[in-house]
């Protein structure tokens, strides 16, 4: 598999390294994915990359890759950005993956061996959902929201109505809520604002496990918020080119 | 106050 650019795994990393700290990726003709549950089972994170993110793509036989995120994040660490990977695996020795960086302007290459684990991995089976609300909204701005929210208080809550969609925090000295509105003037579809419900709708989520799910904003310019009452959030990002995405459930506060 | 539900009221094992 040969990526035309490290980052999109360095920031795949990012996104997932907070909440996982192993996982199995599963390899097949699709491509790679991976689904985990944090320790406290509270969040949980799946990723897709499709066929169409690499530069090239061959997988003979699905594979299950058991990775240790803290050596993984060691090696691509010595990868550029702008640098080619190739990840190979060898259905013959299954113990550990090739890691190529390639640097084409500067004609060098490094080499990498990460050895592979044998994870017990638990699949969570997720039921497709009716959605009662969903926003869509430049991830950049639900980062920021999240990020400054977070510091007043460590409950976020989320209501949709025809205000708009209302993100609340309330901490021991103070109160702080920021309204969104459907945005129509926008041009660029990458800026607008979505919100699409069927009944008004409020829950209440985690701050600092919202916080960690923000950092998936570096790979896509757009969020899904996905609500239904009483059923954990699904917040979606979508890469661009049908590359793959990330998805994150993460289950509300309840009385 | 709130209470922080799992992920394993929701969603099972296949």
């Amino acid at each position: 598999a040969r990526l035309p650019r490290s980052a999109v795994l360095k920031k795949i990393l990012d996104s997932v390294k907070d909440l996982v700290k192993e996982t199995n990726w599963d390899c097949n003709e699709e491509g790679m994915s991976m689904q985990a549950l944090d320790t406290g089972r509270i969040v949980l994170v799946e990723v897709m990359l499709r066929e169409a993110a690499f530069e090239s793509y061959a997988c003979e036989v699905p594979m299950t890759l058991g990775i240790d995120m803290e050596p993984f994040g060691k090696v691509l660490r010595c990868a550029g950005g702008d640098e080619k990977v190739t990840i190979k695996a060898s259905r013959n020795d299954q113990d550990h993956i090739e890691l190529v960086f390639e640097n084409e302007e500067k004609e060098r290459m490094s080499a990498f061996e990460l050895k592979l684990m044998d994870i017990d991995g638990e699949h969570m089976a997720v039921p497709d959902a009716e959605w009662g609300a969903e926003i869509s909204m430049p991830s950049s701005e639900f980062k920021k929201i999240v990020m400054d929210l977070a510091e007043i208080g460590s409950d976020l809550t989320i209501a949709v109505s025809k205000l708009g969609v209302t993100f609340t925090a309330q901490g021991n000295n103070c109160k702080g809520s920021m309204v969104l509105q459907p945005s129509t003037a926008v041009d660029k579809k990458s800026e607008q604002v979505a919100i699409s419900f069927t009944e008004p709708l409020e829950m209440t989520f985690a701050a600092p496990y919202m916080k960690m799910i923000t950092k998936a904003a570096a790979l896509s310019s757009t969020v899904t918020l996905s609500l239904d009452e009483a059923c954990p959030i699904c917040v979606r990002y979508e890469m661009e080119d049908n590359a793959g995405h990330i998805k994150y459930y993460l289950a509300p506060k309840e009385d | 106050g709130l209470r922080q539900g799992t992920l394993h009221s929701f969603f099972s094992k296949p």
